[in-house]
């Protein structure tokens, strides 16, 4: 089976701000 | 058929027609009779020694008018038309010049000019290469070279100078009284006319835009004074015998539509108004002049249709054994390189297309988390993915991973 894609939602982007991309 | 192709359409070169360039054209004469109204003149009639008739110059009479244009008429022997001077030592003080524009470059081979009167003592050709701007001498002629131009009579040639203007006292033969002809042939005597083809040096000396003669004297001290009405210049045929320059890659010259000027019609990918130049885009060998044996002929560059414009590189065309110099600027459709023959960064080649097509290249999108960088293999497409990351954009986890909270590992093992 396909494993889903990845969800950005899942992410903690604290510490990533620079990494966030724009649109999310 | 056009005689710059072969019959298998192959390039070779061209060269217009010769032609007298003067032939029909203006000339402007620094001086001609009866234009400050009717003036006398006298002349020796032919053959007859010393019988000598008087007329009327009147250039607001049709039929007793000697304009310039007399010089470039058709020429017929049997009704001579002769432009002529003003009479008298004071007209012809200084050079009374005749000039004639040929409207465009054009390789002359020879200067003539056929007089009425008795040829003059002393007198030059000169050329201009820039429309008149500047002028330089093609040929002297004098009794007293060294007194009169300050020339040695009748230099050898020899290569180091034989793009220079030499004198000679050949025409000073007096006869005949009238009618005589002088006629500089611009080649001859020059040590490389026989290899003209591979002399740029000479190719440049035949080179003209312009044509002046100059008559500087028309008699030699010590020669019988003659009375003042016999004293003028009168010719009857300038002529300029030529090609129009196009460099060997045109067989013939028009008039263009828009300036009326003389141009050549360019052939084998050139352009300019002597073919001394490629065409836009046709930059991928630098321009040459066409010979016997070479057309050259400028090719396009190769930029699969991804660009407009492209510029000739001279160390790539010597790395390539002399093939191939030109590089593609500003490639489209996301490809790059020298003949935007790849895809630029972040793109990776549609396999399925042609490399010359619009969609040859495809976007990676590599996972902005998921992948370790932007670019991805040209071929496959493949992004570099973070470990336990798969998919060809690295879009999720690969089997026995799980999506962790952390962009920096967003995919970790199962425990």
């Amino acid at each position: 089976e396909v494993q889903p894609t990845l969800d950005m939602a899942l992410f903690d982007w604290t510490d990533y701000e620079d990494m966030r991309p724009v649109d999310n | 058929p056009d005689p710059c192709y072969d019959e298998h359409g192959a390039a070779r070169r061209c060269i217009p027609d010769f032609v007298n360039a003067a032939f029909g054209k203006e000339v402007r004469a620094s001086s001609t009779c009866g234009l400050k109204g009717p003036s006398r003149y006298c002349a020796q009639d032919k053959g007859e020694e010393g019988a000598r008739t008087c007329h009327t110059c009147d250039a607001s009479d049709p039929k007793r008018a000697h304009p310039g244009s007399y010089l470039t008429d058709l020429n017929n022997p049997h009704n001579l038309t002769c432009w002529q001077s003003e009479t008298g030592v004071q007209a012809l003080q200084g050079n009374v010049t005749l000039t004639l524009s040929l409207g465009k470059k054009f390789e002359v081979t020879y200067v003539s000019v056929q007089f009425c009167s008795k040829r003059p003592d002393s007198m030059a050709i000169f050329k201009s290469m820039d429309y008149g701007k500047t002028w330089v001498p093609f040929q002297f002629y004098s009794t007293q070279c060294r007194k009169v131009f300050n020339r040695p009579n009748r230099a050898a040639i020899t290569k180091q100078n034989e793009q220079e203007a030499v004198c000679t006292d050949a025409h000073a033969d007096g006869r005949p009284l009238s009618g005589g002809l002088v006629a500089f042939s611009t080649l001859d005597g020059r040590p490389s006319a026989h290899d003209f083809d591979n002399s740029p040096v000479l190719q440049d000396w035949v080179t003209a835009t312009d044509v002046r003669v100059t008559f500087s004297r028309l008699t030699a001290p010590g020669e019988p004074d003659e009375d003042e009405d016999s004293l003028f210049y009168a010719v009857s045929d300038l002529q300029v015998g030529g090609r129009c320059k196009c460099n060997g890659h045109a067989s013939r010259c028009v008039k263009e539509r828009d300036t009326g000027g003389l141009v050549c019609d360019c052939k084998h990918n050139t352009a300019g108004p002597e073919c001394d130049r490629c065409k836009p885009f046709h930059y991928d060998r630098p321009w040459q002049r066409a010979t016997a044996r070479e057309a050259h002929e400028c090719v396009a560059c190769n930029c699969n249709l991804h660009a407009r414009r492209c510029r000739f590189n001279m160390e790539l065309y010597k790395l390539s054994g002399r093939k191939s110099g030109g590089v593609c600027l500003n490639c489209r459709h996301n490809t790059a390189g020298r003949h935007c023959h790849y895809c630029k960064e972040g793109y990776y080649r549609d396999l399925s297309k042609p490399i010359s097509h619009r969609k040859a290249c495809k976007a990676c999108d590599c996972h902005p988390v998921g992948a370790a960088g932007k670019t991805c293999n040209q071929t496959t497409g493949q992004c570099p993915c973070k470990d336990g990351v798969t998919g060809i954009t690295c879009n999720r986890c690969a089997k026995g991973y799980q999506q962790s909270r952390s962009p920096i590992a967003p995919c970790i093992k199962i425990p």
